[in-house]
């Protein structure tokens, strides 16, 4: 069943988009996010702020919203997603 | 550093302009490309050559928004270039969003600009094999952090080249500025000598008696494993390479080069530490490994523990006991973990038992443990297990490999051969 996440989404920040495009959810399921359950996200969000070296709370606080605003490299951060970019 | 897993075949790679940005300063942004290039030839084998030519190996372009290869630019901020891994076509060619202001230099406080230094040389990463880096302070991190105008490359970033591309080869021991008296830790500005280590592995030699000669700079000597003298904890294919664990150290081996008769001596093994981070501080081995065919996750077992790993990421949850799988809570660690392709079963070993795993109910099945007799010719207490590229299975114990005939359900009848000549191309 379709779950929709407790977990605020709703910032200037589009995370879930963010999260996507840099490895840490498939691509694939974009076009369904309400199908995304929070851990799913949760446990993203947790890998994206381990990666950057940032406190480790699995929300998207202060800290983890300025990150992803943050000036980058448009490539994904992992290695098995950083492969997809080459198909 | 993480290795995307694609590589150039050659050393010596053309680049060129082909997309100016609108009110271009040429001469600048070829002055700073050349810059960028420039800090991975001064630590690798590699070398840049500038060319007038569409068809270079690295093609760099400005574009905004949408320009043809499915990664549209989003203005100013936020994402600022993308580059593609070595390769035919768009392989190596690297894009600068064009709306975004590039200048020579950090802007002031008063004016804005990005850096093309530091996001070329960060690009150009991409270009040459390498994927993000969660070092924070490696150039292949993702984040754009302004870098000095004379930067060198990070310990991360240059290990990172040296591994696809070898190291550039640097000296070791340098002369006396005249009228300096000799000392034993004369510095040196070469800040490339923890490089060294990487091209001499754990072998660095004793300084030559020469007094005129000091020692420069250089990290503490490693208590690494040498490959051609040892037997090896436990192995893996991990995303088309070849990931060897030796106590606190692992090797990192490209198959083609491992079946290339003329390839070099084994590299140097690396701190398991420096790259799967979580694992305990205290480390002193790695029982066994394996990628989960489900997922493809990485599990290690050390001792009656077992870790989980995305890629070198750890999964949250992990350490878990042995116990979480359906082995005995006397069991005090795995000696082997083998995903068998002959019925894409996951095997898991020790001493003279073994366990077959069910992925799907994350449970060993339910008739098991059996005798390792039925893998006949197998010794009990293995070190390690694989099934390689050629679609053998081998098993592993002390100096020693044993071929594993799947049809015949029995070693080879050639008997055990040594692991360093096969493996590490040890002569």
């Amino acid at each position: 069943h379709p779950v929709t996440p407790n977990i605020s989404l709703r910032t200037d920040v589009d995370a879930v988009v963010f999260l996507s495009k840099f490895g840490y959810l498939p691509q694939t399921d974009l076009a369904s996010r309400e199908l995304r359950n929070e851990t799913q996200l949760r446990d993203a969000i947790r890998q994206m702020q381990r990666f950057a070296g940032i406190k480790e709370t699995g929300e998207l606080d202060e800290g983890t919203i300025a990150l992803m605003k943050r000036r980058r490299c448009g490539m994904p951060d992992l290695i098995g997603s950083s492969e997809r970019i080459k198909r | 550093y993480a290795i995307q897993g694609q590589k150039w075949s050659k050393n010596l790679l053309t680049w060129s302009i082909n997309d100016w940005p609108e009110g271009a300063n040429t001469s600048m942004i070829r002055e700073q490309l050349a810059k960028a290039f420039h800090i991975w030839s001064e630590v690798s084998k590699l070398e840049f050559q500038e060319v007038q030519a569409t068809d270079a190996d690295i093609g760099i372009s400005f574009f905004r928004g949408y320009h043809g290869d499915g990664y549209p630019f989003d203005g100013k901020g936020l994402v600022l270039a993308h580059a593609f891994f070595p390769g035919d076509g768009l392989g190596g060619d690297t894009h600068f969003d064009g709306e975004e202001l590039w200048i020579r230099g950090q802007p002031s406080s008063d004016s804005e600009g990005v850096d093309l230094f530091s996001v070329a040389a960060h690009e150009f990463g991409h270009s040459l094999g390498l994927a993000h880096s969660s070092v924070i302070d490696s150039l292949m991190f993702p984040y754009y952090q302004p870098i000095g105008d004379d930067l060198r490359l990070p310990y991360d970033d240059a290990v990172g080249v040296q591994q696809l591309y070898g190291a550039r080869k640097l000296p070791k021991w340098e002369p006396l500025p005249p009228g300096t008296i000799p000392t034993t830790q004369h510095t040196t500005t070469n800040l490339y000598e923890t490089t060294t280590y990487v091209e001499d592995g754990s072998h660095l030699t004793p300084p030559p008696d020469d007094e005129n000669l000091v020692p420069s700079t250089r990290p503490p000597r490693p208590l690494a494993p040498d490959a051609c003298n040892s037997s090896i904890d436990a192995l893996s294919i991990i995303r088309r390479e070849l990931f060897i664990f030796k106590g606190k150290y692992f090797w990192r081996l490209n198959s083609k080069e491992m079946n290339n008769s003329d390839s070099s001596p084994p590299p140097p093994p690396l701190a398991i530490d420096r790259f799967w981070y979580n694992l305990p501080a205290d480390l002193d081995r790695v029982d066994a490994v394996y990628v989960r065919p489900l997922d493809d996750k990485i599990v290690f077992f050390l001792g009656n523990r077992f870790w989980l790993f995305n890629a070198n990421i750890p999964e949250p949850g992990y350490p878990r006991p042995l116990t979480d799988l359906g082995l005995p809570a006397n069991l005090q660690h795995v000696d082997a973990a083998l995903v068998w392709g002959h019925n894409g079963k996951t095997y898991l070993f020790t001493g003279q038992q073994y366990w077959r795993f069910d992925e799907v109910e994350g449970r060993v099945e339910l008739d098991y443990p059996r005798s390792i007799i039925m893998w006949r010719g197998v010794p009990a207490g293995i070190d390690a297990a694989l099934q390689w590229e050629d679609g053998k299975t081998y098993f592993f114990k002390d100096e020693y490999f044993w071929t594993f005939d799947d049809k015949r359900m029995k070693t080879d009848a050639q008997g055990p051969k040594l692991i360093s000549s096969f493996w590490f191309g040890c002569s």
